[in-house]
Order: structure tokens, then C-alpha cells, then sequence
């Protein structure tokens, strides 16, 4: 048991300083409370945005605790990988760079994976190969408005993908 | 394998028959407040068995029957597909009686067992400990919950 | 004790209402679990957004949530109005049309007191009298890059304003 | 009454002297995550006396000093006017000494205590237990609270 846990979390730490270094440049690691006993303690995720000191998860900001948080996330899925993702209005708290690279990941991502991301951010709907538009009808039922194809749209009218 | 097609009747918000169909790679899916995107990804954890009512927003299961239509059942069923031959299809359908309601799940057109389903979908590798639907709230939820909370989440996926 | 109670929760209630409309258009309510009781009870939030059934707050949307969290936030602050108020990104889960209207109502507020609002999003950078930057440089200092007074811009400048 | 000016020394993310100065009416700050908007807040609570240093994201009152100047103090200034005559000025400093650390407050360059402040801003309804400051989440946390802890909230107000 202990065995298999180091190997996991091993695993999990080691896509997490991958991930987390790709989406915002910087150093996180994942520590344990209690390394002797991994089952006596918890777990620290700690990291360092590019140009600052190393801080746990609770000293960050709002943005920060997101991209981390999502980093860790991904960790999990990296350690074993799933056929399809479906993600609710994860980049919520980011800005839009932070915002931007998410998209860009989740992009690259998608060859190997199918990935469904609900979002009301400009940035996830210009990389998306589908976009997918939902409204509710004024008897309260939900209605599905329009599948694009973006692939297609990007090559017949690419002004129309301002926000 | 990837999601082909869910067909969502009379779940949530989905009062009428409705098909969201899926291509493979990125799909975005957006509008306003309250509209039903939420209840989409609801619907894939619904049918698969994957959550509790209380994730999915109902106190108790026959609370995701919609309340506006009159009806007394919801279903939704996901197709999966792998571009090739495989084509699976996972319907689960909710119904109320006089005496409660009865929960029944459906692979492939026959009935089946939850555990069916999940081994089923163990063979793919999703399952309920997987962090692959991650819900409204989620990332705020790993943020806010303790340092043991956390380490499990390793544990289980051990 | 309780009376002080009941006159204060009827005049939040009122508040809440009035203003649970005016960003919504629904109609809201404070409901108490015990009534003959009210410290042996909790507090129900119910609202009903416009063309759909009373629910409550635990059952609604995410967006629907924070609109209703926020009207009985504000419910409070009318009850017992203060000369200023600071707001850390309360607009974050809001879609466009809720996010406008949030906007709108603060701007008609800083008449009678000031507002200071963190907000990513443009609906109420573009209705701000005021926009203060701010960034971190390199050396992990944060610096106030830029008071821009919006008022002054709009008159000079009217194509600056788009996000 | 209303904020004419902050000035923040070395506390948190403010490793330099900054002034922050503000119009009446309505007044927007916006930045890049991590770039210190939730600072300035916290410095209102903090100068204010408003809430505790766990609101304010560290575990202990000396964490709230800038870690990158190597300066052992820190101190934020409130500056309130009416546009006419009244000025009132709340400072807090914080300064680390060998067997602890020190917190102070002032009023108009005078020290006083923290009940001094809170009467002060009490007299033109500024209160801890008011809401017109919310943090980043407390939106959040006003839908997940407990229906009880919900109450609790007007009966504070009453
Ligand atoms: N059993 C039901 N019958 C009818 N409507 C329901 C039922 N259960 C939930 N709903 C409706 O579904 C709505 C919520 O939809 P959902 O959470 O999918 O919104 P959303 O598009 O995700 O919005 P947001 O952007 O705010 O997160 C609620 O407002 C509620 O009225
Ligand atoms: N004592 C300290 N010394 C130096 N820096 C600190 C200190 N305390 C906090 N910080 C820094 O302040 C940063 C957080 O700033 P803040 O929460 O104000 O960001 P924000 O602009 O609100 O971002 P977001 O948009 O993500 O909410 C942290 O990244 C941390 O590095
Ligand atoms: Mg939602
Ligand atoms: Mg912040």
C-alpha cells in the first residue's frame, strides 16, 4: 500500500512541475506533511510564479491558487489519462494571459484527448474545433442555438472572431 | 474512444428531447446565466453513475426530473464511439411511482447493473475517482479543502 | 432581542427584493426556518429569476447564485448604508448581460457613496469614474502603473473605451 | 466622509512606499493575477482593524511584511475627507523585534487603541460586521455557508 503510494505520488508530483512550469513559467512540487508516514499527514502544494519567492497554496492570489490548483489537476489526469475531459468555467478566476495559455494547453492537449470545456471566455472559444451555443426558450427549456464548426469558420470568415 | 452524442429527455433544464452532438478534439459550450451548460455535464454524470444527487444540485434524484413539462420520467443516454467500430451507448432513466421512483440503467439497449457500467468504463480508464468531469466549483473546492483532503485524492488514485 | 431581530430581517427582506429585481427582473424572498423562532432556525434564500419556477439558492446555476449572493449582500449594506464600499472581483461569475447590470447599479450608487471595485472584466472599467493599474515588476514590487480619470477620457478620447 | 488616499510601506506585495489615491464616485483597479489589487484591500482591513491576519491570507501578523525588502516593519495609512473640513488619517504600523512583534495604531498622528478606532469609524457606520468591504470569494462563501450562519448575519446587523 505505502509502496503504491509513493509511486502515485511520485508520478503526480512530477507532471505537476511539468504543467505548472508550461502554463505559468515557474517551479511548483508537491510535498508531504509526513514523509515517513504518508498517511499521517497531508499534502503541501507549494509553488514559485516566475519572479517570486516559493509560497504555499493558501498565501496566493486568487489567479495564482487557480493556475496551481488546475496544475495539479492536470497532474492527476497526466498520471492516468482518461478518453475524454469535460472542464465547467475553469479559467473563471484568470487573466487573459493566464487565460490565453490554458486555452493554448488544452489545444495542444486535444490531439491525444476530447476535451468539452463549458466557458464564457473569448479566449477557450477561438481555439475550440466546435463551439457549441445554449440558451434558455422563454417556457424555461434549455434549447440548443448553433454547433459551429470553428475549423471551418476560421478559413471562410476569420474577422468574425473578435470577442 | 471519445463522446459522439448525448441525448438529454426531460433531465434538468431539458424539458424537451434534445441531441448535442460532439465532435472529436475541443468543443466549447456557452450562453448566458442559467441557460443549461452546467446541466449538460450533469447529464454525462447522471448516465454514467459517476456522482451523487447533492453534485448534481438536487436534494434528492427525482428533483432532476424537470418540474416545468409534467412528466414523471428523465433519461439520458451518451454515445461513445472510437471512429472505427466500437459504438457504445450508456442510458440511465429515472422514473417516480406512487411508492417512490425506480432508477434504472441500460447498456447497449439491455438493462444492467451500475457495476456493469463502471467496469465498462474502468476498461477505458474513466472512473469515478478520476478527476476527468471536473464541475462548476471544483478548482475552488481543491483550494479550500485540507491538507488530508488533498493527500486522499492521491490515495485513491493509487 | 427579537424584536430588534424582526425589524431588522423584514427590512433586509424589503431591500432584498427591491434589489434582486432590479438585477434580475425576478422576484426574491428571505424566509426564515422557524419563524416563531428565529434563533433556533437558519435563513432561506429563495428567488425566482424572470420565466422560471421559485427555487432556492442551492439549486440555482452558478451565475444565478452569485446574482442572488450579491442582492442580499447589498440588501445588508442598504439597511445600514456606509460611506464607502470596496469590492474584490464580485463580478466574476456573471455573463455579460448580468455583468452590465451590475455595473450599471453601482455607477447609479456612487452618487450617494464612493465605490472601489477589483474587476477584471470591462463593463465596469468602461463605467468607472476612475481606473487605477496595477502591476508587479520584475524585482516582485508591486507598483501603481497608471490613474486614469475615465470621465475626463470619455469627453476627450471615445474610441479609447473598447475591451 | 470618504478614502481621500492610501499609503502603503512595505506591507505585503508593497515592498516600496506607494500612494494610492482615489476620486470620489466610482473607482476601478485592475491588473494581472498576483500583481497586488487584493493587497490594497487588504491593507483597508488591516489599517481598519476590520477583520483578523487569517482574512487577510497569512498565518501570522509578522507575514504581512514584505519578504523581499528585508525591512522588519510595516505600516498602511488611511486618509478619509468629507471635501470640506474634516480629515482623518488611521495608521497601523507592525514591527518585529527580537522576542515578538509590535502592532500600533493612529489616529492623526497620535497613538491610540483599536476600540478608538472602531468608535471613530462606528460614528459614521463603519463596522466590522457591516459588509460594504468583500474580499475576493466572499460571494462564494455567502452561497456555501450554513442556513444558520446565514442568519447569523442579520443578527449581527440588529
Ligand atoms: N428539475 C429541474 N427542472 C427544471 N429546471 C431545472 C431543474 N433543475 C435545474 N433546473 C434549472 O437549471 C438552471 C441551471 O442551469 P445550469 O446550472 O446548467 O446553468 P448554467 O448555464 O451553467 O449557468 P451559469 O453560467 O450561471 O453557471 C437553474 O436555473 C434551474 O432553473
Ligand atoms: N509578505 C509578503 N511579501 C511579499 N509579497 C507578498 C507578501 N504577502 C503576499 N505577497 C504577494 O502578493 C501576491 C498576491 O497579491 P494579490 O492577492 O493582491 O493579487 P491580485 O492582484 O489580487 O491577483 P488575482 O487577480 O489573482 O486575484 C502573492 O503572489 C504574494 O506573492
Ligand atoms: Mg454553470
Ligand atoms: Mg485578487
Amino acid at each position: 500500500k505505502k509502496i503504491n503510494f509513493f509511486e502515485t505520488f511520485q508520478g503526480v508530483d512530477k507532471y505537476f512541475q511539468e504543467i505548472f512550469h508550461e502554463l505559468s513559467f515557474g517551479h511548483g512540487e508537491l510535498v508531504l506533511e509526513n514523509p515517513e508516514d504518508p498517511f499521517g499527514g497531508g499534502l503541501i502544494i507549494r509553488a514559485r510564479p516566475r519572479d517570486k519567492k516559493m509560497q504555499r497554496l493558501e498565501a496566493m492570489s486568487g489567479g495564482e491558487k487557480s493556475l496551481t490548483a488546475l496544475s495539479f489537476m492536470f497532474a492527476l489526469q497526466r498520471y492516468s489519462p482518461a478518453p475524454f475531459y469535460a472542464f465547467d468555467e475553469v479559467d473563471m478566476f484568470l487573466d487573459s494571459i493566464n487565460a490565453e495559455r490554458l486555452a493554448q494547453m488544452i489545444k495542444k492537449q486535444s490531439i491525444h484527448a476530447q476535451f468539452v470545456v463549458v466557458s464564457l471566455r473569448r479566449h477557450m472559444l477561438e481555439k475550440s474545433d466546435q463551439a457549441i451555443g445554449v440558451t434558455l426558450r422563454t417556457d424555461g427549456f434549455t434549447q440548443i442555438i448553433g454547433v459551429q464548426n470553428m475549423q471551418k469558420k476560421k478559413d471562410e470568415e476569420p474577422e468574425l472572431m473578435t470577442a | 474512444l471519445r463522446l459522439k452524442e448525448i441525448e438529454i429527455d426531460n433531465f434538468k433544464s431539458f424539458g424537451k428531447r434534445t441531441l448535442v452532438p460532439f465532435l472529436p478534439g475541443f468543443t466549447t459550450i456557452s450562453g448566458p446565466n442559467g441557460s443549461g451548460k452546467s446541466n449538460i455535464i450533469d447529464s454525462i454524470l447522471f448516465a454514467l453513475g459517476l456522482s451523487s444527487s447533492r453534485t448534481m444540485r438536487a436534494e434528492r434524484l427525482p428533483d432532476l426530473i424537470n418540474n416545468l413539462s409534467g412528466k414523471k420520467e428523465a433519461q439520458a443516454t451518451i454515445k461513445f464511439t472510437d471512429d472505427k467500430e466500437i459504438e457504445i451507448e450508456v442510458t440511465r432513466k429515472i422514473k417516480v411511482k406512487d411508492n417512490g421512483y425506480t432508477s434504472t440503467y441500460y447498456m447497449d439497449g439491455r438493462t444492467c447493473t451500475l457495476t456493469e457500467v463502471h467496469d465498462k468504463l474502468l476498461s477505458y480508464n474513466i472512473s469515478p475517482h478520476g478527476y476527468n468531469v471536473v464541475m462548476q466549483g471544483d478548482v475552488t473546492s481543491i483550494i479550500s479543502m485540507s491538507l488530508n483532503e488533498r493527500r486522499k485524492i492521491i490515495d485513491e488514485l493509487a
